[in-house]
């Protein structure tokens, strides 16, 4: 059965999030209201990851973008702390 | 390409290597000519020479899984595949190997050689390059083991370090 829109949205926003965190030094997002305050952060870390790939840079999490966060990878951050 | 954060590097040219543990998917002798493949991509294009160490090495090879002691745990099958330190002492230069991870000689998921490869790019003091045709891109991508000749992105960045080959013939 296809999840409910809802459930993919949250599936993608924890891959999103677990990703920048790995990656690109995203502050780890604790809270519902940190994760407000971050929405800024996020599409920054975003456009930096969308750049590096060659996609769009949109600052969203599109199809591609969420496509190529799920590729198999190095497990080192490609932006340095 | 890139190089990483701080431009470490190793201070001499004769490094060590050791392969502390192994997959069971594949032969010792596999391994370690997939390892063996992988220093010689990165020594044929600079003045780097690697010896094979039985004691304590420069470079330490490693298959482990999930949480393994240095705050970088790995994920299980697909996801992350390896990670690899920067040049420097104790962890500094080691290669870890997700033993989750299907490991392969072949066109099959993961091709170890490739993977190690890329992995001994960080070793050596390489960032990440994001151009996709690069060893050093971060995503997997298949090249056939049998004729492959570092790219010249990855050339270019190992020479920015390490300065060109010692031989006469450039790559």
């Amino acid at each position: 059965f296809p999840l409910p829109p809802q459930h993919n949205e949250e599936k993608n926003i924890k891959t999103v999030q677990n990703y920048l965190e790995k990656f690109y030094q995203l502050p780890k997002i604790r809270s519902q209201s940190t994760r407000m305050h971050s929405k800024s952060v996020i599409v920054e870390k975003l456009k930096e990851m969308q750049q590096f790939f060659g996609l769009n840079v949109t600052g969203k999490p599109d199809e591609e973008t969420l496509e190529m966060m799920q590729k198999p990878r190095c497990g080192v951050p490609d932006s340095s702390e | 390409f890139m190089l990483t954060p701080g431009n470490p590097k190793w201070p001499h040219n004769n490094l060590t290597y050791r392969i502390i543990n192994y997959t069971p998917q594949l032969s010792q002798a596999d391994v370690e000519a997939a390892i063996k493949k992988a220093l010689q991509v990165w020594s044929d294009a600079s003045p780097l020479k690697f010896t094979i160490s039985q004691g304590k090495a420069d470079i330490n090879f490693v298959f482990v899984q999930r949480v393994h002691g240095d705050n970088s745990p790995f994920d299980g099958p697909n996801g992350i595949l390896a990670h690899a330190f920067q040049p420097g002492q104790g962890i500094g230069g080691d290669v870890h190997f997700d033993a989750e991870e299907t490991w392969t000689k072949t066109n099959e998921n993961y091709n170890l050689f490739l993977v190690a490869a890329h992995e001994l790019g960080h070793s050596l003091g390489l960032s990440h390059s994001s151009d996709p045709g690069a060893l050093m891109y971060p995503n997997y991508a298949f090249s056939e083991p049998s004729t492959y000749s570092l790219p010249q992105d990855d050339i270019n960045g190992i020479q920015a370090i390490y300065g060109p080959t010692d031989s006469p013939v450039q790559p």
